[in-house]
């Protein structure tokens, strides 16, 4: 089972549009994938037709109580995805756990506590770098970085790179990053001059593909689904099976 | 002196976009402008070319502190524009106010308590509804509410407006709301139907002009200066003008 965090601080640069489609595109490739919503605003839960108001019992519980992952899991209907849901009370996560120990490993705990197999699971977070992105980051073996073709998401990867560096001294725990370019037209210099400075500071570790800007992406959000059961010849379905494909590959190296 | 916040819970919908370039083009239209940065990402500042990690005293100081807002202000070279910064020490506020009486009036008593007198304070908040947001709401008279052309964007209003709408009984405080249209790409029609969307939720209450997609925002911000001082002739600089004079005329019927 891998575990796989979609992670950037940087609001708006492509977490929860990468976590869906990457779910979508892997269980349409015959994976068992389970989707993990780590973010109060719950976007990852409503891209996929389950909405955080609507959820009694889920991520909150998981982080704070003795509630398993399993008692949450939904199944996001239309396609054969389970997603453990997240809702606004999650934001309180950070003072409940304030003065618990080893409250950075409690994802960890409740995702090496399930008895259902998954081939993949994977977590997405918030725009911040709090408890709740240290959880995802100290679950997964794979963090995925998504940027957007600004400055302000290239600078918060410097911080993000050297955080990450400081946990796993901390934890022993390594975690693997690659980077994903997002929201990319590649008609304008200034992109070309981004996506340089990226491959330099991810020493490399960058997908090859791009997720090229297409408006199917945000329509398919409108309608519930991910971009694998929308539209699966556009842009969008496309960039996002090769990012899937590359992901698969890596199982191969690990 | 007229006091506007710029506030959206939702990452990456152009607050900070918004936040420096209308500090720009009011500075250009010869106001006394500052610019507070409430987000402890600091990307205004960074935009501005003030690099948040030299922030030895900044907005957490103003906001936990009896610190005044003018022993903060740095002037922004190469424009006029003042600024009171912000760095990463801003997000531990939540926990510092946590048990403060009257802890969503910080702002707007250091604003009150200034003895300089400026045109226009414009406060950029970060991509959540936490104590910085509130305290942006709480000291503005129009809360600007920037919204990018996808479906979370777009979900989070409903919840921005009532609980402003919560605020607002609670403390006896009217603020004024206006949906501003960010990353506008008029060809497809999905961004014709979020437009509509936004009309309806706002009454009418957005402005006139749309903020389209132009990739001389991005580079200006990677230049530390606002559009205006970077390319006057650009999309970006005459949108973002537009709304500069929209502001204006408020004035006058405010
Ligand atoms: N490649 C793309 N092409 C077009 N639109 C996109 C693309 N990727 C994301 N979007 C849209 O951009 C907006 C921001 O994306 P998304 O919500 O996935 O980012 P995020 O990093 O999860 O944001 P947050 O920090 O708020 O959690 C959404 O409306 C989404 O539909
Ligand atoms: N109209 C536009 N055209 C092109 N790029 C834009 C436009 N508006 C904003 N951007 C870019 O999109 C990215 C997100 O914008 P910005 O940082 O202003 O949003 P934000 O709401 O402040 O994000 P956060 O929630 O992280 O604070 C930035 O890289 C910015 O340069
Ligand atoms: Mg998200
Ligand atoms: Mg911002």
């Amino acid at each position: 089972m891998r575990v796989i965090s979609v992670i950037n601080q940087k609001g708006g640069c492509g977490k929860t549009t990468t976590a869906i489609n990457l779910c979508g595109c892997l269980s349409q490739l015959n994976r068992r994938v389970l989707l993990v919503d780590l973010d109060p605003q719950g976007h990852a839960s409503l891209g996929l037709n389950l909405n955080p108001e609507d959820v009694r019992c889920g991520m909150t519980e998981v982080m704070t109580q003795s509630t398993g992952l399993e008692e949450v899991i939904r199944v996001a209907d239309g396609t054969n995805l389970d997603v453990a849901p997240a809702n606004i009370t999650l934001s309180t996560v950070e003072q409940l756990l304030a003065d618990a120990a080893g409250k950075e490993g409690r994802l960890l705990n409740k995702i090496e506590g399930m008895q259902r197999n998954y081939d993949y699971v994977i977590i997405d977070s918030p725009p911040s770098l709090g408890i709740l992105t240290f959880n995802a980051l100290r679950a997964s073996d794979l963090s995925i970085v998504p940027i957007d073709m600004g400055f302000f998401s290239l600078h918060g990867v410097t911080k993000l790179i050297e955080i990450i560096d400081l946990v796993s001294r901390h934890t022993g725990h390594k975690v693997q990053l690659r980077a994903l370019a997002t929201m990319v037209s590649l008609r304008t210099r200034f992109t070309r001059e981004v996506l340089e400075e990226i491959r330099q500071h991810f020493e490399g570790n960058v997908f090859r593909t791009l997720i090229r800007n297409n408006v199917r992406l945000r329509e398919a959000t409108s309608h519930g689904v991910p971009i694998s059961h929308y539209d699966r010849r556009s842009a969008g379905a496309n960039d996002y099976r090769a990012v899937a494909e590359e992901v698969l590959a890596m199982e191969v190296s690990a």
